[in-house]
């Protein structure tokens, strides 16, 4: 599963 | 991903790829603040610790090597390329740039949203990128003549930040729960402090003259 950390943004 | 982040990041690509461009192909960094690149350098190295462990999208990935490879490879040419060096202005080029680095990162030990090495460098990176186009702009209100490629570099840099408010605000609206003040308020100081710029880009663009800042 992707972590999906709260910064996805580059 | 939304139309206005994706725009933004093609800009700031842009901007880094133009300011590459001009520094390949003629061998020059004339008006560029070395101090600024270093700073950007700073701000992708600190924010993108998460590189190699938090795998988020290709794209994701694709693009912080980009940026990190760009801004290092820009300080390594103004630094050590032996002929673009030899067209820093050192001597125009002097804001400390410390008292820049220091207050962002006392200002993130005490704002932000949890107390950990990655996020504290994380928010370290946002005020830092927030404030990391002074020297530039400094030193563009000192040597007065911006070259065209120098000008488009600083408008397409502020326009990306412009972008991301307009993804934040989208965000906000469409994503239940989406709320970083942090990154909003930085990101909006971020823009606010090219506003004068754009004025006068605009002006220049309108009047089909040279840019030129008030001293």
């Amino acid at each position: 599963t992707q972590k999906r950390s709260s910064h996805d943004e580059l | 991903m939304n139309i206005f982040r994706f725009a933004g990041d093609m800009t700031h690509l842009a901007s880094v790829l133009v300011l590459l461009l001009k520094i390949h192909t003629i061998k020059s960094c004339a008006g560029i603040s070395l101090k600024t690149q270093e700073l950007y350098a700073l701000v992708f190295a600190t924010r993108y610790l998460d590189l190699f462990t938090d795998y988020i999208s290709l794209y994701n990935t694709l693009m912080k090597l980009i940026f990190l490879g760009s801004s290092f490879s820009i300080v390594w040419y103004i630094r050590y390329h032996k002929i673009v060096r030899r067209s820093y202005d050192k001597d125009q080029d002097t804001f400390r740039h410390y008292f820049l680095v220091l207050p962002c990162l006392l200002l993130a030990l005490l704002i932000n949203e949890k107390f950990t090495f990655r996020e504290v460098m994380w928010t370290f990176s946002l005020y830092l990128e927030a404030v990391a186009i002074l020297p530039q702009l400094v030193l563009l209100q000192r040597t007065r003549n911006i070259d065209n490629l120098t000008g488009q570099y600083v408008f397409l840099l502020g326009a990306y930040r412009a972008l991301y408010i307009l993804n934040w605000i989208y965000r906000y609206f469409t994503e239940p729960h989406y709320v970083h003040w942090i990154t909003w308020i930085s990101g909006l100081v971020q823009t606010l402090l090219y506003a004068d710029f754009f004025y006068y880009y605009f002006q220049s663009w309108k009047n089909n003259v040279k840019l030129e800042l008030p001293a």
